[in-house]
């Protein structure tokens, strides 16, 4: 593993941990986009299945845990927690899921590595990763001011992606066959997603500010 | 084979 792909998995797992601390503590959800959450607990459930059938390492074992335990914990805070369910703005979190989840199940169908299920599940996750964030952005652009907790949220996530962007070059000069074009595109088009709010981000730290997202 | 397949990735 090179420090690329650590850096990238620990900022991960940070931004996950904000999201969860945000939450536990202030037991609020404000600007959080349910969807997101939703589609992440489906990115991490289709490509983490392999954890019954493949052992890779312990580290690898506990982050899928982790990222599965949290995904679906920050679900239920958002649905079911009496205090925090309340604060969760249903009206302005309109995505629908299934405009994102059909056609990048159909995509994995299409376009994968292997026609086997563990791989078109992978695939599906993939493309669904990429586009799982796109909820998240909408709700910060309809609610422009934007919390810290939040805002560092979605910064880390992005980090996170570029991080593993630095990974696939190094991996792909330092391991011989390492060529992945299906996780390399899909990971292309998630980072490029968040490029309009790094943009603001960086503005925002700049200018000692609020992150504000223009309208 | 299992470190060059990417499902080592998270």
């Amino acid at each position: 593993m090179n420090i690329f792909r650590l850096a990238g998995d620990l900022t991960h797992l940070a931004s996950v941990l904000v999201l969860l601390l945000k939450i536990h503590t202030i037991k609020s959800c404000a600007g959080i986009s349910l969807k997101t959450q939703e589609l992440y607990a489906i990115v991490f459930a289709t490509r983490y299945l392999d954890l019954f059938t493949t052992y890779i390492s312990l580290y690898n074992t506990l982050m899928k845990l982790i990222f599965l335990g949290s995904s679906f914990s920050i679900v239920w805070y958002i649905r079911k927690h009496k205090i925090v369910r309340r604060s969760y703005d249903k009206d302005q979190d309109t995505f629908r899921h299934y405009f994102i989840v059909l056609p990048c199940f159909v995509l994995a169908l299409i376009i994968h590595e292997k026609f086997t299920v563990r791989e078109v599940l992978w695939a599906f996750s993939l493309y669904l990763e990429a586009v799982a964030i796109l909820p998240q952005l909408v709700l910060l652009q309809r609610t422009r001011n934007i919390d810290n907790l939040t805002g560092q949220y979605v910064f880390l996530l992005g980090a996170y992606r570029a991080l593993y962007i630095l990974n696939w070059i190094y991996r792909y000069f330092t391991e011989p066959h390492f060529v992945h074009w299906i996780t390399w595109i899909s990971g292309l088009v998630q980072t490029l997603l968040y490029a309009d709010f790094f943009y603001y981000y960086f503005q925002s730290m700049k200018n000692n500010g609020k992150l504000q997202l223009p309208a | 084979e299992q470190e060059d397949d990417g499902h080592d990735e998270l």
